[in-house]
């Protein structure tokens, strides 16, 4: 999976990458003071390619412990959960539920969008590859907007970032390979070397993407994200972390 | 005479000899058209009678008959009833007749056509009817009673299925008790299945020495479409469109269900037996979060509970033993039994009682007519109307040909259910039990289908109180192909734990090609579906007319469409001619039979198609700022990940 941090006030973009393995959930969004959390679970290419595995987002659950709702994900199908009641869709519709606060509208084989009340929304995007691709598998990607009104202690991979860390990049200069300029980037305490490269956000161009050029922060983020990334697995798709 | 395989002969005692019996049926997208066709010899050195006697589904519509004797054809159309009675009364056919009869089985009634036969003459008698398949407990059930009544040298029986949506199985089950194990053969592909049953004349002897056919029955097929990928399909061609609704994967919503038995004195004997048996059954097959209660009625009315409880194990072992101990005797008291169940509902909802999200039943199951209290059946329907919540719905069944059928189903279908007419025999218990099983499990409340363009129009109903799991919705109607390219459906309903808005596109040729490419399939099929669908709920909501004037349009109605599709129904009769047209025959239907059958479980009532409820407001994606800086195009690190599948 890669991340992709706009951060409005230093108007920057900084990514990284999380590296973990097939099975792993990773904890996205983590706010127990509202209520809400946000899991992403890994799954694995269908075999390596040069001698790596590639690793998707293939599930991701929202929780939204005022409502009792969970809403689950997947490359197949969009559950939502109320106590012990489920509706289901398949990504072949093009619906809405509403439950409540909640309410879940899904395009057919393209997007569905989560919103709780007007005051916060999330995207998931669905990428599906050819069937009969040796390696690639389908798999989804999250998009969550920085005016979403989280509390001020919300964490996460994603999370921590809704309160914007102050960071400085500065000292810009050719890298190793002169086409990728590095940089140092203040934040947090720590500084950093980070890369110059283009990500990719796919919400207007599902099969190429939009090219986002950012700072890319190497080991799985480490030193840009709070911890190690291993911190940010949890149990379960409706997780909070717990520390 | 005409030999079969191995020179044996297959004339029977009078010398008549059965050709050919062929049947041919199509069923494209739950539009079926059936065939029956027969060719006899008769090779007597005298006259003799040949009936043609075919069972037709009730609530099937002839739509062609024809006949050729010794080379004179005759041939059929369709005119208003006392037309056709009068072009008969003016050239009666000698020596033949035809009719429909309606049989005392619920769910079928004879063709009968009978000529007499001069020594050698041959017949061929053909007759074409087209239904509905409605969907029953998770699958369609196609049957075709086979009746040549002797041996046949060439019999066959062909059903070519089409069906877009893909078919998830497909059976035919053993109805010959293992007489035919092996003979029927079926061909199945994802959207298309053949099935064919042909059995050589020694097959179809009862025995290896029998002169007797074995072929006394019904063929049936069984299948479902695939419903994991799509909640509904949306077929449009032609200038009409049918849309078929069945979403798998709900949760059940509870359900406060009242059962209301007869236990009048003529329910006495194997009619209580069986019911006893079958509301033991159905009680066990509540689900942990349904509130139940019984209420049971002669002349008098008692209550097993007198509020609805939580359908727990001890709730329920201690109502079945209730049930039981019951002893039918007395009068029936039809009016106070419901008023007294709807009482019951109706404090449980004031006393919030009742989950905000429950589906709330009545079902009647009742033998015989009211004979104490309130007599007059439109004044118990009237009272019934007056205290009955709109949340509520009604389902009636009436046992056996005593009760007033009429008043049952008008009954039901004014307070958002249906009624059906079961036996009173050894089969009640498992009637009752499969049509429970019907209402069940509800998934859906409060449906509304909605086309919002304004080019749509003549749409059936589309507004239902329940969508029961097992069973399917079909809407349809038609749209002008010069001004839509498109039809876009919106459907609304609650399901247990959400609102559910769910928006379908369809094109017009997504068909064509598909359709074309099979010449078994239908082109019709969307017109006739819609015209099937029409014509049954006109005529239910011609019997629920309370005012003259409205019965007349009505009526006008479904005779316009009766003649312009060419079928024969409560108000049509089928003429059938000679090509001089001095020989005439009536197949006039009988009088319109209320247990029959629109076939569907649903009685819903119609809405614009373009009012979409005030609560759904399909709001577009929010707009979530792109925060792209503009940055020098640069090898992407790490590794680009773009997916292409178009170049893979």
């Amino acid at each position: 999976p890669h991340f992709i941090i706009y951060l409005p006030k230093s108007q920057k973009n900084v990514c990284f990458n999380i590296d973990s393995e097939p099975g792993k959930i990773l904890n996205l969004v983590s706010d127990p003071e509202s209520g809400i959390s946000v899991n992403g679970q890994l799954i694995g290419g269908k075999k390596p390619k040069n001698g790596k595995l590639s690793t998707y987002f293939g599930k991701l659950g929202f929780y939204f412990q005022s409502e009792d709702v969970k809403v689950e994900i997947s490359t197949e199908t969009i559950t939502l959960s109320r106590g012990s009641r489920t509706s289901i869709l398949s990504w072949s519709d093009t619906a809405h539920l509403i439950n409540q606060r909640v309410r879940v509208s899904l395009k057919k084989e393209k997007t569905v969008t989560i919103t709780l009340d007007k005051e916060m929304s999330f995207s998931v995007l669905l990428h599906r590859v050819w069937k009969k691709h040796p390696i690639n598998v389908d798999f989804l990607g999250i998009y969550i907007p920085p005016t979403n009104k989280f509390s001020p202690h919300v964490h996460g991979l994603i999370g921590q970032f809704m309160h914007e860390p102050k960071i400085r990049i500065f000292n810009e200069r050719p890298g190793k390979n002169l086409e990728k300029p590095e940089a140092s980037l203040e934040v947090k305490g720590h500084t950093l070397t980070v890369t110059r490269g283009l990500q990719k956000d796919y919400r207007t161009d599902i099969v190429f993407g939009t090219d986002v050029a950012c700072w890319f922060v190497h080991n799985s983020g480490k030193g840009f994200i709070d911890r190690h990334y291993k911190d940010y697995l949890v149990p379960q798709l409706y997780s909070f972390l717990k520390w | 005479s005409v030999s079969g395989e191995s020179g044996e002969m297959l004339e029977d005692d009078d010398k008549i000899t059965l050709y050919s019996y062929k049947v041919q049926s199509t069923i494209t997208s739950r539009s079926a058209n059936t065939m029956i066709q027969s060719k006899v010899v008769n090779n007597s050195p005298l006259p003799q009678n040949v009936v043609f006697d075919v069972q037709i589904p009730k609530g099937a519509f002839i739509s062609n008959f024809s006949m050729t004797v010794d080379g004179t054809t005759f041939t059929s159309s369709i005119k208003e009833r006392t037309v056709g009675r009068a072009l008969y009364s003016q050239a009666r056919a000698k020596g033949k007749t035809a009719g429909l009869v309606r049989s005392r089985a619920l769910d079928m009634e004879n063709f009968k056509t009978e000529i007499n036969m001069l020594p050698g003459a041959k017949v061929q008698f053909e007759l074409h009817y087209q239904e509905m398949k409605w969907r029953r407990l998770g699958a369609y059930e196609h049957r075709l009673h086979l009746q040549p009544g002797r041996l046949a040298k060439h019999l066959e029986v062909d059903v070519w299925i089409i069906e877009p949506q893909g078919m998830r199985f497909l059976h035919v089950p053993d109805t010959f008790e293992g007489h035919f194990d092996g003979v029927p053969v079926v061909s199945k592909g994802n959207q298309k299945a053949h099935v064919s049953f042909k059995p050589t004349v020694a097959q179809q002897r009862k025995c290896s020495t029998c002169s007797e056919t074995a072929v006394e029955g019904e063929l049936v097929v069984m299948y479902d479409v695939n419903r994991e990928v799509k909640a509904g399909e949306l077929e449009v061609f032609n200038g009409y469109f049918v849309h078929f609704f069945a979403p798998d994967n709900l949760d059940p919503i509870p359900k406060n269900i009242l059962f209301v038995i007869d236990v009048s004195g003529s329910m006495w004997g194997i009619k209580m037996k069986q019911t006893v048996e079958a509301m033991k059954t159905i009680l066990d097959d509540l689900r942990a979060e349904d509130q139940f209660s019984v209420v049971d009625f002669n002349h008098n009315v008692r209550t097993w509970r007198n509020d609805l409880v939580s359908a727990t194990k001890t709730q329920i072992s201690d109502a079945k033993k209730y049930i039981e101990k019951i002893q039918p005797n007395g009068g029936t008291n039809i009016n106070e039994a419901l008023l007294r169940a709807i009482f019951i509902l109706n404090e449980a909802s004031n006393l919030g009682l009742l989950d905000p999200n429950s589906v709330s039943l009545i079902i009647l199951v009742s033998d015989g007519d009211p004979t104490v209290g309130e007599l007059k059946l439109s004044k118990i329907q009237k009272n019934v109307k007056q205290n009955i919540r709109d949340n509520i719905s009604l389902f009636s069944l009436g046992i056996g040909f005593d009760v007033d059928y009429d008043f049952l189903k008008r009954l039901s279908n004014e307070n958002r259910g249906i009624a059906q007419r079961i036996y009173g025999n050894q089969d009640t218990s498992s009637q009752l039990k499969k049509f429970y099983n019907q209402v069940s499990t509800p998934l859906l409340r409060n449906v509304q289908f909605n086309y919002p363009h304004s080019s749509v129009t003549d749409v059936t109903q589309n507004n239902f109180h329940n969508y029961f799991g097992g069973s399917e919705i079909v809407v349809a109607g038609k749209f002008d192909p010069a001004k839509l390219d498109q039809i876009a459906s919106i459907v609304t309903a609650t399901s247990a734990n959400a609102e559910l808005v769910l928006e379908t596109l369809a094109q017009m040729d997504d068909l064509e090609t598909f359709l074309l490419r099979d010449k078994h399939a239908d082109p019709d099929f969307t017109k006739k579906l819609w015209a099937y669908l029409t014509i049954n709920q006109l005529l239910a909501e011609r019997s629920l007319a309370t005012t003259a004037a409205t019965k007349r349009k009505i009526t006008k109605t479904i005779l316009q469409m009766s003649l312009e599709h060419h079928i024969v129904t409560p108000l049509t009769a089928m003429v059938i001619e000679n090509e001089a047209g001095d020989e005439r025959m009536l197949a006039d239907s009988p009088p319109q039979d209320p247990s029959c059958c629109s076939g569907t479980l649903y009685y819903g009532s119609k809405v614009a198609p373009d009012s979409i409820p005030s609560w759904v407001n399909p709001s577009p994606t929010p707009a979530v700022p792109l925060h792209l800086k503009a940055a020098p195009v640069m090898e992407a690190t790490p590794p680009p990940h773009v997916i292409r599948v178009e170049n893979d």
